[in-house]
């Protein structure tokens, strides 16, 4: 699992 | 970006430019909970914790933006415009808040995906998310006389939420790397059901072209 996940959502 | 998520968004958007309208063409907020309002300000300000450290896009950032400055010229309108505070209606909007925010944060400090500062915000403020039009529809319920705007308004933040669900589910099944944000979900679900009993009088008043009215 990667470390760093982007939170793309609002 | 999917079409759910984007009329999600817009939905989003939608439901704050309403509640702005009214605010600020009729200098009214009767029948708005301030206390709803500032839930929704400590959830953008926990969620957007990267907004200048974490690019992801143009759309995103002037989104960011928007909802901050929004939920800040809100709250403003509310406590200090002289009119507008004025039709605040403070005797109806009795909800204890703090608990909610209390509750929210124990929960995330059990629950989340990840233990860092970040993290245990930004899964905060999912959860508080979730219950942060309580205080609103406990005000709706006492006002016998709901406006068309403020009637609009929970309807549009209802409607955005279900949207982000059928986005979300369309994100499973068709991104491989979509993780399993099972987290958001439930509260997302969550969310969403505690608008069913107002979206059945929404739609039963709209029909039978009537004035809003939720039963006590």
């Amino acid at each position: 699992e990667s470390t760093y996940e982007p939170k793309d959502e609002l | 970006m999917n079409i759910f998520r984007f009329a999600g968004d817009m939905m989003h958007l939608l439901s704050v430019v309403v509640l702005l309208l009214k605010i600020h063409k009729m200098k009214s907020c009767a029948g708005i909970s301030l206390k709803t309002q500032e839930l929704y300000a400590l959830v953008f300000i926990c969620r957007y914790l990267d907004i200048f450290t974490g690019f992801i896009s143009l759309y995103n950032t002037i989104m960011k933006i928007v909802f901050l400055a929004s939920a800040f010229s809100i709250l403003w309108y509310m406590r200090s415009h002289k009119v507008v505070r004025q039709t605040y209606d403070k005797d109806q909007d009795t909800f204890r808040h703090y608990f909610l925010i209390l509750a929210c944060m124990v929960l995330a400090l059990l629950v989340h995906h990840k233990f860092t500062f970040r993290e245990v915000m930004w899964t905060f403020s999912i959860y508080l998310e979730a219950v942060a039009i309580l205080p609103q529809l406990v005000m709706l319920q006492r006002t016998r006389n709901i406006d068309n705007l403020t009637g609009n308004y929970v309807f549009f933040l209802g409607t955005y939420r279900g949207l982000y669900m059928l986005n979300w589910v369309y994100r499973y099944l068709t991104e491989v790397h979509y993780h399993h944000r099972w987290l958001t979900w439930i509260s997302g679900f969550i969310q969403t059901a505690l608008y069913a009993d107002f979206f059945y009088y929404y739609v039963k008043s709209w029909r039978n072209n009537e004035k809003l009215q939720l039963p006590a």
